[in-house]
């Protein structure tokens, strides 16, 4: 151990292990993380040391070989999707595997799909029977769900929707797995019924064959070509011409139509938001928190080790953490990965209570949960993204090396300022609730208890 | 804002104060803009617009005060060891007074926080530096990252970053792998 870094362990103020547990939430979840850490990084399918050497190709073959080899290792290991293991798995992983689309997927199925359908999809996708993607945003539009152009019209003839992405801007664009992997995908798409527009509506399609993966009638797909990081993820576009799907395809949790062509729905429209809702929190914790920890890791030991001119004349150089120009760098990072790991603690208890109200049918919450997710989202992917550009360049040269593993860790926490909802648009969506919950607490009106503070403001007119 | 002097600006109730006025303010003051502009027959969507960028600033604030409250709460709810709630104490401050100290303009933009305040917040927030400076390798050997995760040079847990960058380099296909450029260019170039 380099005595420089030994030393700074030895004035600890506290038990770096209890801190562990604390993080953790328990002494018993730090041993069942470090049991799955011990599993994966003992496995050398998973290894990554080589992946700053490889070409994209190469990524992508190997995040799909350790895709396929993590379900045998999940098997071998008694792990499963709802076991306490399972969420370690990934920052495991370190992202580095493919299918990740394929959760989404599955995901979106069992929030937004009927019991039937659900009874259907989910075991075939639980088994790799097929693979998912999640088409939603298109070359011509993202976040705003409504400006989609992708269009589902029913045929009352035959049962079945017509999908189409009629110009080029339709187009889907992005959606992880799509272009070189899934066989199928969830596709939004505007309804029409009768010439009538129904809004956005979830619909599963296949796209390529189970016998020889080839592309399916009227589907056009592909990868989408070099990425500034996700080298590892196919992402791809999809081109639909008159592909057909029957009705059962529409996922009908909350709203059906019927084989006269009635429209039916029972919830409100903003439940397709409710994915992206819980993409948004999931995503918060494993693609943006836990790299911005590791940044803060290499940047704060290599400040220790790194000496650099001296404070005192005389003598040896200092470490130059000893600089308060480093600390004031580096350290309100830290404090800011503790706060966002918290923070993300309280986004997933409030999403938890929220999923339990919606399960009653109650959407009352879905307002609250959906400003909340777009605006944290927002503000802590800005923030850690700015942190860990910061880490890196208080690592000088070295840090611009690929092999501090700092240049990546950079280009892939950017990309989540502008997926699940580019950051300032999610925070329009935010003022919007809260200018509503503002005129509300004006006029008396009760408002969620996250925004009571906003009571207290005399409105100046 | 009532803080006597800096200390006082250690005291959650009296961050968090700042942070819920400065996000009720900038709400309001932008309510009061679209208010202003519908009511002078500015179509709404043309007002929304027109405060898109007061708006995602208020949003931010408000994000940010929740964060902030929700880490004091947090740190108030810690049972485990008293060192631990003490440096999480200092951590939760430190990411309050970061906050304040480098969005300035909008705790001083009303006067809730004066001049002479912001500079107690400056003194506070420069002395929890070396404090915390004295446990930031303990601090992020808690997140608990081994070097396989971690895949750095720098940041691996021995410390000993120059031989490591040194044997990764070797490994590199940019020296195991010959390259034609000698062949093709370099030696005609260096054999004219």
């Amino acid at each position: 151990i380099n005595p420089d870094i030994a030393s700074e362990r030895q004035t600890a103020s506290f038990s770096v292990e209890k801190l562990m547990a604390w993080l953790d939430g328990s002494a018993e979840h730090t041993r069942i993380r470090r049991a799955v850490v011990e599993a994966i990084e003992c496995d050398p399918v998973f290894s990554r040391e080589n992946q700053y050497f490889q070409s994209q190709n190469e990524r992508y073959e190997e995040a799909v070989k350790k895709a396929v080899h993590l379900q045998k290792k999940m098997q071998e290991m008694g792990w499963t999707e709802n076991g306490p293991e399972y969420k370690y798995i990934y920052r495991a992983l370190a992202g580095d595997v493919a299918f990740l689309l394929h959760r989404v997927f599955m995901r979106s199925i069992s929030m937004l799909g009927s019991d039937k359908q659900v009874a259907k999809w989910i075991p075939l996708a639980t088994q790799y029977q097929l693979i998912g993607s999640y088409a939603q945003t298109e070359l011509g539009h993202g976040t705003y769900l409504q400006g989609l152009e992708t269009t589902a019209v029913f045929d009352i003839t035959t049962q079945e929707f017509i999908l189409n992405t009629p110009k080029i801007s339709a187009m889907k664009w992005w959606p992880g797995d799509m272009g070189r992997s899934a066989t199928h995908t969830v596709a939004f798409a505007q309804l029409y019924i009768h010439g009538k527009c129904y809004g956005v509506h979830p619909f599963i399609v296949q796209i390529r064959s189970l016998q020889d993966h080839s592309l399916c009638p009227g589907i056009t797909a592909g990868d989408i070509g070099p990425k500034m990081s996700f080298e590892h993820a196919d992402n791809g576009f999809l081109m639909l011409q008159n592909v057909r799907i029957p009705r059962e395809n529409m996922l009908s949790k909350f709203c059906e139509v019927q084989p006269d062509g009635t429209y039916v729905r029972w919830g409100s429209q903003k439940i397709n938001y409710f994915t992206m809702t819980s993409v948004r929190i999931s995503l918060i914790s494993d693609e943006v928190i836990t790299p911005v920890m590791k940044a803060c890791t290499i940047a704060i030991r290599y400040s220790v080790v790194r000496r650099q001119s001296k404070l005192k004349p005389g003598e040896q150089e200092a470490k130059i953490l000893d600089y308060q120009t480093q600390q004031e760098k580096l350290l309100p990072q830290l404090a800011a990965a503790y706060a966002f790991h918290l923070i993300s603690n309280y986004l997933q208890e409030l999403f938890d209570r929220g999923y339990r109200e919606i399960q009653r049918k109650n959407f009352d919450m879905l307002p609250e949960l959906h400003a909340f997710s777009s605006g944290f989202k927002a503000i802590i992917t800005q923030y850690c993204t700015s942190a860990v550009e910061i880490c890196l360049r208080a690592c000088g040269g070295h840090g611009y090396s690929l092999l501090s593993g700092l240049p990546s860790l950079y280009t892939k926490i950017l990309a989540s300022c502008i997926y699940e909802g580019e950051n300032t648009i999610l925070l329009l969506q935010t003022a919007r609730f809260l200018i509503k919950c503002f005129m509300a607490a004006s006029a008396g009106q009760p408002v969620p208890p996250s925004v009571t503070y906003l009571a207290a403001v005399k409105p100046g007119k | 804002c009532p803080a006597k002097n800096k200390l006082d600006f250690l005291s959650p109730d009296i961050y968090m104060e700042a942070y819920r006025h400065t996000a009720a303010r900038l709400v309001s003051s932008t309510a009061a803009k679209l208010q202003d502009l519908t009511q002078s027959g500015v179509k709404k969507h043309d007002a929304w617009n027109q405060c898109t960028v007061q708006l995602a600033r208020a949003a931010k604030a408000h994000c940010h005060y929740i964060t902030v409250k929700n880490f004091a709460e947090a740190v108030v709810k810690i049972e485990t060891q008293a060192g631990i709630q003490k440096i999480m104490k200092h951590l939760c401050d430190l990411f309050a007074l970061h906050g304040i100290f480098s969005n300035a303009g909008i705790f001083l933009h009303d006067g809730y926080i004066s001049g002479t305040q912001m500079d107690m917040v400056t003194a506070s927030y420069l002395d929890l530096l070396p404090v915390i400076r004295k446990d930031a390798v303990p601090l992020v050997d808690a997140f608990d990252f081994t070097d396989k995760s971690l895949n750095s040079a720098l940041g691996s847990y021995d410390g000993q970053v120059y031989q490591r960058l040194y044997e990764w380099a070797q490994k590199s296909p940019t020296n195991t792998q010959m390259s034609p450029a000698y062949e093709r260019y370099l030696k005609p170039l260096l054999h004219k």
